[in-house]
């Protein structure tokens, strides 16, 4: 695959220092062509070689890449479903040799454990949850969190996995009365969770205990608020929002990230920072991934979006590819690398510096 | 905005908070 250079076009907003670049280095093409709806990156150790391989989600299909040679993967497992459709992959730091998928159709109904059988190294799945699941996120320390709704109680659940993908360990959360829409952890805060919920407030509990500690609210923000990344500083606690639902004003342009920070003793909030489109630029946030200091989303004008969160503004832009919308985005593990996903099912893999 | 606009922060705020939360 011959390298490509995709830099952001010519734009005042962004036209100062410290421009990013995208080059692609490698392609995961998808033979089958069947609808393609999420991908990731985990490790995972075969005869003894540990490598960080690349997940890839289509409807009804999930694979396993493994490095080859430069810049090229192979296909080392696969796992069909024939049932319930996948709707995600769910990352879970710290697991090694073990996949976990949300299937569904508009909501998901099940979460399973994708794994190989250590004796003849076949493909297994093992389901470890199911009902009217509505949030799910995978914890540090080989935990998973979710929560369900069933007729009028919600659940929050935390599992701890074993080796073999089965269910070591329950606990339950004190639930708030308002539907989860996504949880967060808090960085270097491994016995806290966030919670954002639908009718606009952050609730914050306490793992090791399951008390729910606090609700803040952020009803002057948007609907439908997705809390990407949070971390405490200086006694306070500042999280990255996306707003799937924000309107262009013609003050600011169209926020797609934002930066709020929150006193959890008072529940006192505020906005920091908007993440804007730069001028020119049509969209609202459509699905995205933040890690470190770097932001992506895809936006529903089908092009990709990265900001650097310290800078504060956009730094580069990769447009349709192929004429084919892009359908979602991931930051790799390690260096920078931007995963980025057409439906058809091919991955781009760019190098963002 | 200004740190104060938020009210009286503790470093100490999740300990706090679990103390003072219900069981």
């Amino acid at each position: 695959q011959s390298p490509e250079q995709t830099e952001i076009a010519d734009r005042p907003v962004c036209d100062s220092l410290n421009l990013g670049s995208l080059q692609l280095v490698s392609t995961l093409k998808n033979p089958s062509g069947s609808c393609s709806v999420d991908v990731n990156v985990m490790w995972w150790d075969e005869a003894g070689f540990k490598d960080l391989c690349i997940v890839t989600a289509c409807e009804y299909v999930v694979s396993l890449w493994k490095p080859a040679d430069p810049c090229q993967w192979e296909k080392i497992h696969t796992w069909h479903f024939t049932e319930v459709p996948v709707l995600q992959i769910i990352p879970v730091p710290d697991v090694c040799n073990l996949v976990f998928v949300a299937l569904g159709n508009l909501e998901i109904r099940e979460i399973r454990a994708l794994l190989c059988s250590s004796d003849d190294k076949s493909e297994k799945q093992k389901l470890l949850k199911s009902g009217n699941i509505k949030a799910v996120l995978g914890l540090s320390e080989r935990r998973l969190v979710n929560s369900s709704r069933a007729l009028c109680d919600q659940q929050v659940e935390v599992m701890t996995f074993a080796e073999d993908g089965g269910s070591k360990e329950k606990q339950f959360l004190m639930p708030p009365e308002e539907t989860i829409l996504t949880f967060a952890e808090v960085q270097g805060m491994q016995e806290s969770l966030l919670g954002t919920t639908a009718v606009n407030n952050v609730v914050i509990w306490n793992l090791k205990t399951g008390q729910l500690l606090k609700k803040i609210c952020i009803a002057d923000s948007y609907q439908a608020t997705v809390c990407h990344k949070a971390y405490s500083e200086a006694g306070l606690l500042f999280v990255i929002l996306s707003h799937p639902c924000a309107k262009e004003t013609e003050s600011s342009g169209s926020p797609v990230f934002q930066l709020m920070v929150m006193n959890p003793k008072t529940t006192l909030n505020v906005g920091v920072m908007l993440y804007c489109l730069p001028p020119g630029q049509a969209g609202r946030f459509l699905e995205g991934d933040v890690k470190d200091h770097l932001a992506a989303a895809v936006l529903t004008s089908g092009t990709v979006a990265i900001w650097d969160l310290l800078l504060g503004h956009c730094t580069a832009l990769l447009p349709p590819r192929s004429d084919q919308n892009w359908s979602f985005v991931k930051w790799s593990g390690t260096e920078s690398h931007l995963l980025a996903g057409q439906k058809d099912g091919n991955i781009y893999i760019y190098h963002y510096s | 905005c200004s740190k104060a606009d938020l009210g009286p922060v503790s470093l100490n705020w999740f300990e706090e908070l679990s103390s003072e939360a219900a069981p």
